[in-house]
């Protein structure tokens, strides 16, 4: 029941001997520590009326869940952690739920900590969509600010629930303060930075200080009325729900030393060497 | 020829239905196939650029094979052979190294790098919620086999692997439960 640590030469992640859950993430070449829980929760999409846009559907165009609160996963079903020990990766192997687990790696020598999602195939025998997100709170004051890379280009800064060049009312405050990330989306206060790198693009948020959400999984059963025409319910090859799976990147450093660092690690994600392979019985000797 | 094939499906891709995923599911395997075929075709070129690139051999250099299921833990390359080669290309302009986590069926490896020095490795067990992944069906491997590559900048190195009947004791992984 104590709890396990993993570490390198770089990163230290503290998970509670408990509930197997995420629990401090410290930089040992900078000394920036944090306090770091990581959930996995869900929103019940909102169902809508086709026939009028007023009452929209969450749905292939549109994020909309029906509450602004994130459910978790039930409460009774225990979660399920292991750890693998080794001389180059540890890992720590969670299950949330029958169809929400996760890897946690820290190999040697890196510089972030990975963490491989899997989600799916969300049920929706209940007949509600449901969108996965995964939550990172860290208790760094942030004041409403954090960062994306949404427009492809450039880190953007984003304020919650402000617009640069309107006043914004909204009574809907997920779906208003939600944006796309690209590659990297980032929190911080005076000192320490905290950024989530992704594989892909997705959507995400800070809902309170110190928060970032990120959109993982959606499975809705309802036309947001903006076009497709049908709901976003794709299936897998056993006809249930899509299975889907990538990988979030953790880095954890002072403000100062964070730019080199995504930029540095984007640059190895997004050119990642390509492997192939052949069945030669050749040996080194003989091919050099 | 061949590249052109992915230039068109990245050229349909450019519309905004296939930018942010709004387009109708059965379109939504059109623009699959037509990447995949894309792919398809661009792997044919990696493999006859390898084999103007690789040292002179007596034999006719053997086709390299793609694996494009390395995120379900699936791979026909490393699964059904005991003995292959990887060479991995890095298109960085300076080196980098690299993890690679490759499905296999043994339990310990031999890797030996492009100049003959043995890299470490480690052997991890497939959970079980990777092999219950559908589109994983019929896969053989039941763990994974992690090292790191060194590469040079703009280059490639071919790394040889070799599944070893001895048991290499710092290769394995411990297991435990937390609760």
């Amino acid at each position: 029941k104590a709890d396990i640590s993993i570490k390198n030469q770089h990163l230290s992640l503290m998970f509670d001997g408990n509930t197997g859950m995420l629990k401090s993430m410290k930089n040992l070449n900078s000394g920036a520590s944090i306090p770091l829980q990581q959930t996995f929760q869900y929103y019940i999409g909102h169902p809508g009326n086709s026939s009028v846009k007023r009452f929209q559907a969450s749905g292939a165009y549109v994020f909309r869940p029906l509450t602004s609160a994130s459910l978790d996963f039930q409460p009774t079903l225990k979660k399920k952690t292991l750890y693998v020990q080794g001389q180059l990766v540890q890992e720590i192997w969670q299950q949330f739920s029958p169809w929400v687990s996760q890897v946690v790696r820290l190999y040697d020598q890196a510089k972030y900590a990975e963490l491989e999602w899997t989600v799916g195939p969300i049920p929706v025998s209940d007949g509600k969509g449901k969108e996965v997100i995964t939550k990172y709170s860290t208790g760094l004051q942030t004041n409403g600010v954090f960062y994306t890379d949404a427009n492809g280009r450039e880190i953007l800064k984003r304020v919650r629930n402000h617009r640069a060049t309107w006043e914004l009312k909204t009574s809907e405050p997920v779906a208003a303060n939600y944006y796309p990330i690209n590659s990297r989306v980032y929190i911080n206060d005076n000192k320490t930075q905290f950024t989530v790198m992704t594989d892909r693009s997705q959507g995400g948020s800070s809902l309170q200080d110190g928060n970032i959400e990120v959109m993982l999984h959606r499975r809705l059963l309802y036309d947001d009325n903006l076009g497709v025409g049908e709901a976003l319910n794709e299936t897998g090859a056993d006809g249930k729900g899509l299975i889907a799976r990538g990988k979030h990147y953790l880095l954890l450093d002072t403000v100062q030393n964070s730019g080199a660092l995504h930029r540095e690690m984007g640059l190895r994600l997004y050119m990642a060497p390509s492997l192939s392979f052949t069945n030669s019985q050749m040996k080194q000797q003989e091919w050099s | 020829l061949n590249i052109q094939v992915l230039k068109e499906a990245m050229g349909v891709a450019q519309h905004h239905d296939a930018v942010s995923g709004t387009e109708k599911q059965a379109v939504a395997y059109d623009y699959a196939m037509r990447l995949s075929r894309g792919n398809y075709e661009c792997q044919k070129v990696v493999n006859d650029a390898y084999k103007k690139l690789f040292p002179k051999q007596k034999e006719v250099p053997p086709n390299q094979m793609f694996c494009n299921l390395l995120n379900i833990s699936m791979c026909q390359a490393t699964e059904n052979n005991k003995q292959f080669t990887m060479t991995v290309y890095n298109p960085l302009g300076r080196a980098v190294s690299h993890w690679v986590r490759l499905p296999v069926i043994g339990k310990s490896y031999v890797i030996t790098d492009p100049n003959g020095k043995s890299v470490p490795s480690q052997v991890l067990p497939i959970s079980n919620v990777t092999k219950n992944i559908p589109e994983r069906k019929g896969s053989l491997a039941e763990n994974e086999l992690v090292f790191q590559v060194a590469l040079p900048p703009l280059g490639f190195s071919t790394f040889f692997i070799k599944m070893s009947q001895q048991s290499i004791k710092k290769q394995r992984s411990v297991v435990g439960q937390i609760d």
